[in-house]
């Protein structure tokens, strides 16, 4: 399914808070 | 407009302002409507913008301050993010053969806006579950271009680093703090932070850290903390 929206705001939300690169 | 007569204003090929003007419509486009929208402006409508990403670029090397040339190109760059703000622009992107290579070429410290655009796109692609790494298809592309261009690969991010422009330094630690991090390897990662460090990032580092802006602090902070982890481990 291709309906899901915003996905690059997510990620450069995540990139630009750091939470991208919390380590697991 | 609708996606069809997008594709059909592209395949006229306009140049220069009429370029411009069809791709700010367009971008305006592609982030108001529904996915359905992006989906009809398709594959199709992907390679006329990647095709027309590759001529702009050839063409920048034989005129280079062609300046709505440039223009277009950083328009291009916003369509495209906007085109991939969805699970099907984004599998279209990273299936097409050149997307992650033309935005490995919009890496450009002379034209500092539009490289800000290019390096979060690619920090975005770097840190995305996938089955295939996709970090390492993006260090692979900036090495094959350094290579074809005969400089250290990570030069243009420090050159960018080294800009006034202050979102240009956050965009390049980003892409810096993506590839780093996404390496599962210790010896990949510190591999990767020596080769920056010996290009001049140690002292770009001491500089910028004067500098008040909350995202860079949260890049450099991001750095500095997995070197130190790094360097607890080895």
């Amino acid at each position: 399914d291709g309906d899901e929206t915003g996905i690059m705001d997510g990620l450069l939300e995540a990139l630009q808070s750091g939470a991208a690169f919390k380590r697991k | 407009k609708s996606a069809v007569m997008y594709i059909q204003e592209l395949k006229t090929e306009p140049r220069d302002t009429q370029l411009l003007s069809c791709l700010e419509s367009l971008r305006i486009s592609l982030n108001n409507n529904p996915v359905s929208w992006v989906q009809t402006f398709g594959e199709e409508g992907l390679i006329l913008l990647l095709n027309f990403l590759k001529k702009l670029q050839d063409e920048k090397e034989e005129y280079p301050n062609s300046g709505v040339g440039v223009k277009c190109q950083h328009e291009i760059i916003r369509c495209l993010k906007a085109f991939m703000n969805n699970k099907y622009g984004l599998k279209a992107m990273l299936m097409s053969a050149d997307g992650i290579p033309l935005l490995v070429r919009a890496i450009n410290p002379r034209v500092p806006h539009m490289m800000v655009d290019a390096v979060k796109l690619l920090s975005a692609i770097c840190i995305l579950d996938h089955p295939e790494n996709l970090h390492e298809r993006v260090l692979e592309f900036i090495t094959a271009l350094a290579e074809e261009r005969e400089i250290e690969r990570f030069q243009p991010l420090l050159s960018g680093m080294h800009k006034p422009n202050i979102a240009l330094k956050v965009g390049c630690m980003q892409l810096i703090n993506a590839l780093i991090s996404r390496g599962e390897e210790l010896d990949f990662r510190i591999h990767i932070r020596s080769e920056l460090m010996r290009l001049g990032l140690r002292e770009l580092l001491a500089e910028v850290k004067n500098i008040e802006n909350e995202e860079l602090r949260v890049q450099l902070q991001v750095f500095e903390e997995q070197a130190e982890e790094d360097s607890d481990d080895l």
